[in-house]
């Protein structure tokens, strides 16, 4: 047997020390570790690898502190749109969804279109009749939102700020 | 953006990558994470890869796809074609970082950020971090 392996992340960019409450530090190390948690237990029990990306990544969605699922930034228009993709590494299969909203987790979708359809990459609207089709969970916008996305476009727009220098937590 | 690799017991590798894109984003815009090859590949022959940064450099430099091309064919380390790729994607101008594993067991993070959110677990335990020097 192979011993499994696990790596995550929840985005990179300017993150330093004084930035960040030792709160925020405190929940950010907690989610984390719960998506490490989560994939584990399936590599652990001998589960495949495809598996335990999905299981990670949506603790990381469900978590508000993470530019994914709930707590994903807002466009312009004070909207969100997800982007997710997933693959495995044995036959190169993958599935991909973009500018979709509505799906709770948006890899679910992005594994749907990977293992229900014949395509690798489904967009907008169209992306979003297929999961709804696919009995994926589905939620209102206001599940995504959270004051502080708020807060970034809010200053976004009043500074004319160009897109990467409102949060520099890249997606 | 949120993404995990893994290597299961049966030596089997994939990756998943997901993302709200960037503050303010306009005209449909889609970035690197739902890109097979950008910002999410996996291939047993070589790596599992997902990418969080400034999408569209990822793009421009095939981050994902480039990373797994460079140890099956020049048989880089995951770390030295990762550090590699990374190092382009600076060249262009574009900023952020990857996690891989490997079939072999590597496992490496590599980013030209100040921090990236991270976490690594193995039977042998598990650790996160936050910052650089971590």
């Amino acid at each position: 047997q192979t011993p499994w392996k696990l790596v995550i992340h929840g985005g990179a960019g300017v993150i330093e020390r004084e930035r960040i409450s030792k709160e925020q530090d405190s929940d950010i190390r907690a989610a984390l570790t719960r998506a490490l948690d989560a994939g584990s237990k399936v590599l652990a029990g001998g589960g495949e690898a495809i598996d335990a990306v999905e299981a990670a990544v949506k603790v990381l969605e469900d978590d508000p502190h993470f530019n994914a699922g709930k707590g994903a930034v807002y466009t312009y228009e004070g909207k969100n749109e997800l982007d997710a993709a997933i693959m495995r590494g044995d036959t190169r299969a993958a599935g991909a969804v973009a500018g979709i909203n509505g799906t709770r987790n948006p890899i679910e979708a992005a594994r749907a279109v990977m293992e229900k359809s014949p395509h690798v990459m489904l967009i907008g609207e169209g992306a979003n009749i297929f999961s709804r089709e696919q009995g994926l969970t589905q939620v209102t916008p206001d599940y995504y939102e959270t004051p502080e996305r708020k807060r970034q476009l809010e200053e976004l727009k009043a500074n004319k700020l160009s897109w990467f220098d409102v949060d520099m937590k890249y997606g | 953006t949120v993404g995990a690799v893994a290597l299961d017991a049966k030596g089997h590798v994939a990756a998943a990558t997901s993302t709200g894109g960037v503050t303010g984003k306009r005209w449909g815009r889609v970035g690197d994470a739902p890109i097979i090859g950008a910002g999410t590949y996996a291939d047993d022959r070589a790596c599992a890869v997902s990418a969080t940064g400034a999408g569209e450099y990822f793009i421009r430099a095939g981050v994902a796809h480039e990373i797994c091309a460079r140890m099956r064919l020049k048989g880089e380390s995951a770390k030295a074609a990762a550090d590699a790729v990374i190092a382009d994607v600076g060249q262009l101008g574009g900023t952020g970082g990857v996690i891989v594993v490997s079939p072999k067991g590597e496992t490496i993070y590599s980013f030209n950020t100040p921090g990236m959110y991270r976490g690594m677990a193995s039977a042998d335990g598990k650790s996160v971090g936050i910052y650089g020097d971590e």
